[in-house]
């Protein structure tokens, strides 16, 4: 649930800050 | 004036034992990385370099998509500040992602990101920019009064000075309190690029060490 999670928590859910898919090649 | 700049820029490998000795990578690790900087660097045009829409093609296998948070990354990484990724660039940025990278690193590298106006700490405004573009990506609505209730909480945590900011002490607390801030700063996959990308024996430079 976005609303219970602090600021950060919720940004981390981007997909722009995950690299693993940068291994997927 | 760009296509010049590019013309500056470093291609190749370079020197993998002189990488090596500056990030955590082994030798064979840093050769078997080139590997895919190779890929990366080709899918648009084959110039040995990453642009700015190659690195977004690798991350959402299209160029169209625009995150924030996806050009923050490409320009913490792109350090010559040349709108280009040159190999010793991508290498450098991505040993902060080793599961052997100090935490203290992968903490620096986060707070710069979300550090979007280098100012040294992070501002109320910010962080809401950050949080409304988080969810416009995930395609979320959330009403201005929850953001900002979330933006309300998350700043009487984390801004123990009470000063309206969050510097970089203070963000270094919240990380150690909440460990999962962290999770995108480790990438086990870089603990196993050799066998990822076993063709980087064929170009073997060098015996590791």
């Amino acid at each position: 649930q976005p609303t219970s999670m602090n600021a950060f928590e919720l940004i981390s859910m981007s997909k722009g800050l995950n690299l693993e898919n940068l291994f997927d090649t | 004036c760009d296509a010049d700049l590019s013309q500056q820029q470093p291609r190749g490998l370079g020197n993998p034992e002189a990488l090596a000795r500056e990030t955590v990578f082994s030798v064979s690790e840093i050769e078997a990385l080139y590997e895919l900087f190779k890929k990366i660097s080709s899918a648009v045009i084959d110039d040995g370099l990453i642009t700015k829409d190659e690195f977004q093609l690798a991350l959402f296998k299209t160029t169209k998509k625009e995150s924030l948070f996806a050009d923050r990354v490409f320009d913490l990484f792109d350090t010559k500040h040349k709108g280009i990724l040159d190999f010793k660039e991508f290498a450098l940025a991505l040993s902060i992602f080793h599961p052997n990278a100090p935490i203290n690193d992968k903490i620096e590298f986060l707070f710069q990101l979300y550090d979007l106006k280098q100012q040294g700490f992070i501002k109320r405004q910010e962080l809401k920019q950050m949080v409304v573009a988080t969810l416009a990506e995930a395609g979320m609505n959330l009403a201005d009064d929850v953001i900002e209730s979330i933006i309300d909480k998350t700043f009487e945590e984390a801004d123990t000075k009470h000063d309206g900011k969050i510097d970089k002490e203070e963000w270094r607390n919240l990380v150690l309190h909440h460990p999962s801030l962290l999770k995108n700063m480790t990438l086990q996959y870089l603990k196993d690029i050799t066998t990822t990308f076993p063709s980087f024996v064929f170009h073997s430079q060098v015996d590791d060490v």
